[in-house]
């Protein structure tokens, strides 16, 4: 961040951040008042708060309500200059709307670190002050690191029947489960609304679905014998419950009948 | 045998050998792996579901069996390295080969220079020395910087004198190191001159290679019992303390070292400090040093009349030969064809740095350099430590030291993938079988993998397990594009690497430890019991969150990275 002014783009994992300008504008939603006018709502420059950014934006009521004489909740923006909008659950499955919400709430985060460090004259006393959220921002940029190298194995050549769609379900269920798990941070750094999170539960509500019946399989695929999982409860044959059985009697506890310990302590009790 | 489980693979929608390659990275990985995890299932020298009930000792020797058996195995069938490591992987006990394999071999071929590399690693990959890597101690584990060993050179003497000065500085967790090693990469503070130079690695010997017994000035134990039955108590984590530890024994031995030895040893424990004499028989000693002295002007007139290139590897190196101080070999000058290596005689295989280019004329006053060979060859590599003790500082930066911590993390990476997809594995299996509620009319009761709560738990985990397997596969390119930029001394990758190791190990060791955790709930009370392999392998997993680095300190790492970016 502090090298941004200098013209040089950061490279790798972390060349996101050579966008923040524009992933600051990864807004999703503004409540605001609109005149009445006939629908679809018409072009209209950003609002001042961002007199930077040329931007135009569609704006769309929300779907399903019936629009207001007076108002449109803005449910979402759609910023023409890249950043897409999620006004549907199914957009959730496009792995650039995914990307594009979690580099805009890594960026967010990392900006917000960077405006309250700058506020220390001390940089390092700045930082550890501030080290419980910087270790939240790092892990926002390291989830986002996750979730692009899963999408870019996408990219790659896969074969076998069935077997890049399962992948591509698994890279949906990684990132909005993750988005689910921190839907705090991506609320408060404005990058989704509320709605947008709710769709996005719905949505991997019904990916859970759409996985159950392949889950055995894709854990087949892990290729472990039961003599490397060690597990009565995942043996490659389900035979769980005698093999339960059988293992207890394997404990040198059941070596005897009777315990070691009965005659001198138990016994005496019960005897008295 | 029935499979309880057909109902479930026939719904399958995809084609799972297929899966399985993408699972393993490739067909040949597959093929590998497999053919390696069979071997090991169906030889009942590794069997693992006795493991629980065994005491401490018992557990212990029962790994060394294994260690040793397996090793013979990988000689008699001839199997590659990489079958080698696939081998170990699936015998799954933690045990001192581990660390030889998995830290002390990679420290050498990660740091060691050229000739360090050609003495070290053949002892090494034969299993003729045995290796751990001592760098967390009593006192200091992430902060490296922070390591109170000390690694004092003596001018006078021309040799390293390795030292703990505080209780604190006590070498502590490394595995092996507790009862097996016999030598260890060391990390301690380099002092030269009055100056301390930071943190560097170090080849030292612990124990003696005949009667296993720790060398004089040694002090070394196991640290302890550890969290969980079983886990990793088959792994003897040790503590290490040195006093003022010269390594005197380390003779090649094909100079008769073990005359020498036995002239030591038999004068019971020697404590290595000042002068030897008033230690040993006096006739003792002056056999010895009539055999020194003889041998070196032997040598010398040898080098006179031959001049030529001579291998420093047949010296005795005078360190290990002090008497009263005095120095009896001074150090060698490597003359080969067309180049110039220096190389001190003195520790000069056990210091290990891989430093900078520096132009050798800048060098060649300050002679010797103490870590290294340096070559005529255009991009030499700088002086550390001179003859009279001076410190070259080189330009390579620190992080290179920390080669080797970023290739572990890349390796811990792929583990974490693994430890969560065994856990995923045994938890969705058993949640298929098991049944409970929902049953009518007598009707079976529901699958438990049905209810939206065991998928909402469940199923998250089983995408990160494919997800950290991916960018395991994509770290792994990393590491090597960073090795292939240090040849051409581009470095400009270093700290992208250093903070994604860091960090992706920090993020995907806590997901796995939690996950594994979370895995033997969805078990219900059964997954409690030691035969549903979940509290063995979590008890096994969870200290990789606070080893090769704490995770919240990593994370800072991360942080300060993004930060400066």
């Amino acid at each position: 961040i502090s090298k941004l002014g200098s013209g040089k783009k950061p490279v790798g994992t972390t060349s996101y951040i050579g966008r923040v300008e524009q992933l600051m504008l990864y807004h999703s939603d503004v409540q605001k008042e609109v005149p009445n006018s006939d629908y679809p709502g018409p072009e209209v420059l950003l609002p001042s708060a961002f007199p930077c950014c040329s931007a135009r934006l569609l704006v769309k009521p929300l779907a399903g309500d019936i629009p207001c004489p007076f108002s449109y909740h803005l449910d979402h923006f759609t910023v023409v200059s890249g950043l897409t909008s999620h006004d549907f659950a199914e957009d959730w499955l496009k792995p650039n709307e995914v990307l594009g919400a979690f580099e805009a709430r890594a960026a967010k985060k990392l900006v917000a670190c960077a405006q309250n460090l700058s506020k220390f004259t001390n940089p390092e006393e700045g930082f550890q002050e501030l080290s419980a959220d910087l270790v939240e921002t790092a892990v926002a940029h390291c989830q986002l690191i996750v979730v692009s190298k899963f999408i870019e194995k996408l990219q790659q050549d896969i074969t076998g029947k069935g077997v890049k769609h399962q992948i591509q379900l698994l890279c949906s269920i990684y990132a909005l489960s993750l988005l689910h798990k921190h839907l705090g941070d991506f609320l408060s750094t404005g990058c989704i609304t509320p709605k947008q999170g709710s769709l996005a539960n719905d949505l991997l509500r019904s990916l859970y679905s759409e996985v159950r019946p392949n889950a055995i399989g894709l854990v087949d695929a892990f290729n472990y014998t039961d003599h490397y999982l060690g597990s009565v409860l995942g043996r490659y044959d389900g035979d769980v419950y005698p093999k339960l059985y059988e293992e207890a009697w394997k404990d040198p506890l059941n070596d005897s009948v009777v315990p070691d310990g009965f005659q001198e302590y138990i016994r005496p009790m019960l005897k008295q | 045998v029935v499979d309880h489980l057909a109902f479930e693979r026939n719904k399958t929608q995809f084609d799972v050998e297929e899966m399985k390659i993408v699972w393993a990275g490739s067909r040949h990985a597959l093929e590998v792996s497999d053919k390696m995890a069979r071997l090991v299932a169906s030889d009942p020298a590794f069997r693992k579901d006795d493991r629980p009930m065994l005491g401490r000792k018992e557990l212990f020797k029962n790994t060394l069996k294994k260690a040793v058996y397996a090793w013979k195995r990988i000689i008699e069938l001839r199997l590659t390295e990489e079958e080698a490591a696939m081998l170990r992987t699936f015998v799954d006990q933690p045990a001192f080969t581990d660390l030889h394999w998995g830290m002390f071999i990679p420290a050498i071929k990660g740091q060691g220079t050229e000739e360090q590399q050609q003495k070290w690693l053949p002892l090494a990959q034969r299993m003729q020395i045995i290796g751990c890597y001592a760098q967390t101690e009593l006192g200091h584990g992430s902060n490296v910087q922070g390591l109170e060993t000390t690694a004092t050179f003596d001018p006078k003497t021309d040799e390293f004198v390795i030292h703990s000065p505080t209780l604190t500085s006590s070498k502590w967790w490394p595995g092996g190191l507790g009862k097996v090693s016999t030598h260890a990469v060391v990390y301690a503070r380099l002092i030269t001159d009055g100056q301390d130079h930071g943190v560097h690695g170090f080849i030292v010997q612990l124990r003696s290679l005949d009667d296993h017994l720790p060398l004089p000035g040694i002090t070394v134990g196991d640290i302890g019992m550890k969290f969980g039955n079983g886990a990793y108590n088959s792994m003897d984590n040790g503590v290490l303390r040195f006093d003022h530890y010269l390594d005197l024994l380390h003779l090649p031995d094909r100079l008769g070292s073990s005359f020498f030895k036995d002239q030591l040893r038999m004068k019971g424990n020697i404590r290595v400090g000042p002068p030897l004499v008033g230690y040993l028989g006096l006739e003792s000693l002056l056999q010895f040093f009539i055999f020194a002295w003889s041998y070196y002007w032997a040598l010398k007139v040898y080098l006179t009349w031959k001049q030529e290139s001579f291998s420093l590897t047949e010296r005795v190196s005078s360190s290990f030969l002090r008497l009263d101080g005095i120095s009896l070999f001074p150090r060698c000058l490597k003359i080969c064809r067309d180049r110039i290596k220096f190389t001190c005689c003195t520790g000069y295989q056990n210091v290990l740095v891989e430093i900078s280019t520096r132009d050798l004329t800048e060098t060649f006053e300050c002679i010797f350099s103490y870590a290294n060979s340096m070559s005529w060859n255009g991009k030499d590599l700088g002086c550390l430590v001179t003859r009279e003790g001076k410190y070259a500082q080189s330009s390579v930066p620190r992080q290179l030291v920390y080669g080797t911590m970023v290739y572990v993390r890349q390796t811990i990476v792929r583990d974490a993938s693994s430890a969560l997809a065994r856990a995923v594995c045994i938890a969705t299996r058993y949640s298929a079988v098991r049944r409970q509620f929902g049953s009518n009319k007598g009707s079976l009761e529901t699958q438990v993998l049905d209810y939206k709560t065991q998928q909402a738990r469940l199923f998250p985990l089983l995408a990160s397990a494919y997800a950290f397997r991916f960018v395991g596969e994509w770290l792994k390119w990393l590491y090597m594009d960073v090795m292939k930029r240090l040849q051409a001394n581009d470095f400009s990758t270093l700290p992208e690497a250093h903070a994604c190791t860091a960090g992706l190990k920090s993020l995907t060791t806590s997901v796995t430890a939690d996950g594994i955790e979370e895995c033997r709930k969805l078990c219900g009370g059964h997954g409690y019991l030691c035969s549903s392999g979940l509290p063995e392998l979590f008890a096994v997993y969870i200290p990789t969150c606070t080893y090769e680095g704490d995770n919240i300190v990593l994370l800072l790492q991360v942080a300060r990275h993004l930060i400066k970016t």
